[in-house]
């Protein structure tokens, strides 16, 4: 494994979103993961539209909750096309689906994996090189009042909460740890993203880890 | 579903201020690990925090099987 991986360095990973009062984090991740799947592959590297994923996913809650495990299922087995943010831009609250014709452009996913590292992060940090970013779900209590440097206390594996992006880790330092993209803004945390412990299953960050296939 | 009054709002932020001290004062030797303090979250209670940000629904996933390691891509 190198020391240091961080899909930003590509340019194959989209900025910070902000998902404000909407309770869609779990769209912002997964989406956040076939732009940088699509960009792996050699496609443009754009926004695509987080609001139809939370208006259109009928298993999930839209801004009032939902799980990215239903979403990555929704997407597959609807073989739905992903348009982009511009044309379907956010808007924080709950919204009728937008259909578009099936001539119109958009991006569908091939398939998914979702499994459990803990004990197996380097396993999971192979993952991340082989698949591209990957969708986890944390207990993100702590991260009300996270400002920066490397969370590995006050976090516990206990019940998953919060779903982020996990974009690359960096082991050239005394503590090892995740580079974790969140949509709380570019204000929050370290520019947005958040520097998890790598190791020792902080957050339950290894705990529900999807990849995405395009 | 919470009323925001300026007290509410004032007394989440004392709370959150206080919340700070305990976090930063626990492992103040190790120059690395995070540390917390006023951000755009500070004037929310914990519950209402988690009421409106950590709508994830967790999943039981399957363990990944440690038979398959995976080989190292070259990702230059």
């Amino acid at each position: 494994l190198p020391l240091r991986f961080d899909w930003r360095d590509k340019h194959v990973v989209t900025q910070v979103r902000n998902q404000q009062t909407c309770g869609g984090c779990w769209a912002f991740s997964v989406v956040g993961a076939v732009e940088s799947a699509c960009a792996i592959k050699g496609e443009p590297l754009e926004d695509l539209s987080v609001q139809q994923v939370i208006d259109c996913s009928y298993n999930n809650y839209g801004c009032n909750g939902g799980s990215t495990v239903n979403a990555l299922n929704w997407l597959n087995k609807m073989q739905v096309k992903l348009v982009k943010d511009s044309e379907y831009p956010f808007k924080a609250q709950n919204g009728l689906c937008h259909y578009f014709s099936g001539s119109h452009s958009g991006i569908s996913i091939k398939d998914y994996s979702e499994y459990d590292f803990n004990e197996q992060e380097d396993e999971m940090a192979k993952a991340l090189l082989t698949f591209g970013p990957l969708v986890v779900i944390v207990d993100a209590v702590s991260w009300q009042d996270y400002l920066g440097g490397i969370i590995q206390h006050h976090c516990s594996s206990g019940e998953a909460n919060h779903a982020v992006l996990i974009t690359g880790f960096d082991k050239t330092g005394s503590t090892p740890y995740w580079i974790v993209r969140n949509s709380w803004g570019s204000s929050w945390g370290v520019d947005g993203y958040a520097h998890v412990k790598m190791g020792s299953n902080i957050c339950g960050i290894a705990d529900s880890v999807s990849a995405v296939f395009v | 579903t919470w009323p925001r009054s300026r007290e509410r709002e004032a007394a989440a932020f004392r709370e959150s201020l206080n919340r700070h001290r305990y976090l930063n004062s626990l492992f103040p030797s190790e120059n690395s690990t995070a540390f917390y303090g006023i951000n755009q979250f500070s004037y929310l209670f914990p519950e209402e925090f988690k009421a409106i940000y950590l709508r994830s629904k967790p999943s039981k996933f399957p363990r990944y099987p440690a038979e398959l390691q995976m080989p190292i891509p070259n990702v230059s």
